[in-house]
This record gives C-alpha cells, sequence and structure tokens, in this order.
C-alpha cells in the first residue's frame, strides 16, 4: 500500500 | 535534498523567524494564537521523537532540533514574557477538537501500529490542522498586522512547495508517502484563502482586512 520510509524529511 | 524541498525548509525556518522576530521586537504578541503555537510545539516533539534513535543527516538533526527549540521559545514568549498583550479573548478555538480526532485517526490509519509510528502519524495529522486557531484568531478580530500575514504566507508556503518536493520524488525517486502527501494538502488547502487575501491586498501595500 505504502512504501515504507525512514521519515528523512522535516 | 531537492530544491523544493531546501526552499520549503527555508520558507518554514524563514516563518519562525519572522514570528519570533515580531514578538521579541515589539514585545507584543498581539494577533498571535498561542494555542496554534501550542499545537506546534506538540507537532514537532511528537515528529522528532526519531532525534534519539535514527540518524539521518547532520542537517536534518539541526532543523529538528532548531524546531522543538524555536517552538518552545515561541509558546514561552506567548504565555509568560508577553502574556500581558496575548489576545486570550479572541484566541477561543478548542483544541482538543483537534487533537482528539487527529489522535484518533493516527491510531487508525498509520504505516505500523508502534508508538514511534503512531506519535509521528499524529504530528503530521495534526500539523495539518494546527494553524486553524490562528485562522479563526484572524477571522474573529476580521484583520491582521502585515508582519503576521508575512508570517502566514511563509508557513503556507511551506507546505506547498513540499508537495512540489513530493511530486518530485515521486517521478525522480519512486519515492511516495501518502500519509503525508494527503495531509500536506489538506494543510495547504486551509491556507488558499488566506494566500488569496495575502496576494490582492498585502502586497499591494494593503492591511490584512476580512470583507465584512
Amino acid at each position: 500500500f505504502i512504501a515504507r520510509l525512514s521519515h528523512d524529511e522535516l | 535534498m531537492n530544491i523544493f524541498r531546501l526552499l520549503g525548509d527555508l520558507s518554514h525556518i524563514l516563518a519562525i523567524i519572522i514570528l519570533l522576530l515580531k514578538i521579541w521586537k515589539t514585545r507584543s504578541c498581539a494577533g498571535i494564537s498561542g494555542k496554534s503555537q501550542i499545537l506546534f510545539a506538540t507537532v514537532y516533539t511528537m515528529r522528532y521523537l526519531d532525534l534519539v534513535t535514527t540518524y539521518i543527516s547532520a542537517y536534518n538533526t539541526f532543523m529538528k532540533v532548531i524546531f522543538i527549540a524555536t517552538s518552545y521559545a515561541t509558546v514561552f514568549l506567548i504565555y509568560v514574557k508577553c502574556k500581558a498583550t496575548y489576545d486570550h479573548n479572541h484566541d477561543t478555538f478548542r483544541i482538543e477538537f483537534l487533537i482528539l480526532p487527529t489522535l484518533v485517526l493516527a491510531l487508525l490509519i498509520n504505516h505500523e501500529f508502534t508508538i514511534m509510528e503512531v506519535l509521528w502519524t499524529f504530528s503530521i495529522y495534526l500539523e495539518s490542522v494546527a494553524i486553524l486557531p490562528q485562522l479563526f484568531l484572524v477571522s474573529k478580530t476580521g484583520e491582521a498586522e502585515s508582519i503576521t500575514s508575512h508570517y502566514l504566507f511563509a508557513l503556507g508556503s511551506y507546505r506547498g512547495l513540499y508537495l512540489l518536493n513530493w511530486l518530485y520524488r515521486f517521478y525522480a525517486e519512486d519515492h511516495y508517502d501518502l500519509i503525508a502527501i494527503i495531509a500536506g494538502l489538506v494543510q495547504t488547502v486551509l491556507y488558499c484563502d488566506f494566500f488569496y487575501l495575502y496576494i490582492t491586498k498585502v502586497l499591494k501595500g494593503k492591511k490584512l482586512q476580512l470583507p465584512a
């Protein structure tokens, strides 16, 4: 459903 | 990092600096919603918990620390240092109506049901609506000082620029995050009415005054 991410944004 | 994100971050920092300087220089927080600022401090606290678990880059860490520190400084200025000038009679938006639904939504719709991830999601949802008490205050008083308008414009532009960043990343990096994108869209849409007034009035040297 959604690509897992490391939250690299602010 | 692409140009849209960099401009978005700069616009975000600029907004915070404008607000802090306005309050500091005039020793007044008239026209500023303390409730919105409490929500922003909550947003950064919940979102940047990963400061202690994940290292991304020096830039990332630096900006997170700045956002957390300045948001608390702003709340301190409004509720402690310049308390006498705080517009509490007009700042009457009930923030529990924003906090509770966004918290429930974060519990229901998230990438992963873990504490860190749910709090990250909560911060994204809460940020998208955190400006509502401020817009409510402006609509109640019917006007905003120019400096407050500049603050709102810079703050609104930031998520709009992030939308371009996400569009860019979708095509260039095959990267996307629906939660952030949809919340970012909501957040930007909330500013549209204000953007219109800013461009048609404030940029022409007039004060931002709402039509009666």
